[in-house]
């Protein structure tokens, strides 16, 4: 038996909103630390790790771990029946091949649900090794979805560079070329409005922008993203989920041939 | 020219 119950179920909403675009298809897992998702795009070149850790759920009944396959546009047409302040619970039972998301009005006046078919899904997992990485950019979510749409106007990849004086967004194209270098701005009055730099290293590596620009859906969930960057590794780009954890998009680097 | 580099290359498959 599962039972979950949110009772900020526009979280669940804004998730759905960053991830449908990414992946179709994807099991969410279930165990008593919590409620994830790991899955790697069509092209296996980006993965989504997210976790909603048991204790930010007001109810969590996990009896035995789950994993429950889902089409996630389904999922998404789904949740938009939910208010933003409804109430969701997720209910399953151990052995079903069915989900039910119950949503609920804060007055308690309004009572719907939704069951929906779960889908066999072979999905590879990866092993995401803890790492520690050489730069770590945290600077205001809405500024980083700017600067990769206003950058992918103008070319379809982005060079991310940090050094000791900021971080650098470039890219070229057609028409031209941009530079846009975010400084550190620590001392301003809001925490969420600073950009803060951890640089053990300088590093500097090449993305597609169409990627970028797809995380940046997940920009409602939090005020600021973290960006973190060794010269080795897939670059993470972090959205904290207040209270619950995160949502992780990992995205591999491209490289001159 | 950028060639796209898959996740497989970094992490493996459990």
């Amino acid at each position: 038996m599962l039972e979950l119950r949110l009772v900020q179920g526009s979280l669940l909403k804004k998730v759905l909103e960053a991830i449908k675009d990414l992946v179709t298809d994807a099991n969410f897992d279930c165990s008593t630390s919590g409620f994830s998702l790991q899955a790697m795009d069509s092209s296996h070149v980006a993965l989504v790790a997210l976790l909603l850790r048991s204790d930010g759920f007001e109810h969590f009944r996990c009896d035995r771990s789950l994993s429950m396959g889902m089409n996630l546009n389904h999922v998404s047409k789904l949740l938009k029946c939910a208010s933003n302040d409804d109430i969701i619970t997720i209910k399953a039972d151990d052995d079903a091949d069915t989900v039910t998301f119950m949503f609920e009005s804060p007055r308690q006046d309004k009572i719907a649900d939704f069951e929906m078919k779960l889908m066999d899904i072979k999905s590879e997992h990866l092993g995401i090794p803890e790492a520690e990485y050489q730069s770590i950019v945290k600077m205001p979510s809405q500024e980083f979805a700017r600067i990769c749409k206003d950058l992918s106007s103008i070319g379809d990849t982005v060079v991310i560079s940090v050094t000791k004086e900021g971080v650098k967004f470039s890219t070229r194209g057609d028409i031209g070329s941009a530079n846009i270098v975010c400084r550190q701005n620590s001392t301003v009055d809001k925490p969420e409005e600073a950009t803060t730099i951890q640089m053990k290293e300088p590093v500097s590596l090449t993305f597609a922008l169409r990627y970028m620009n797809s995380f940046t859906k997940a920009t409602p969930l939090s005020s600021s993203v973290s960006i973190s960057m060794s010269s080795d590794l897939p670059v993470v780009v972090e959205y904290k989920i207040a209270e619950m954890g995160y949502l992780r998009y990992y995205l591999a680097p491209k490289i001159e041939d | 020219i950028f060639i796209q580099v898959y996740l497989a290359v970094y992490f493996a498959t459990l």
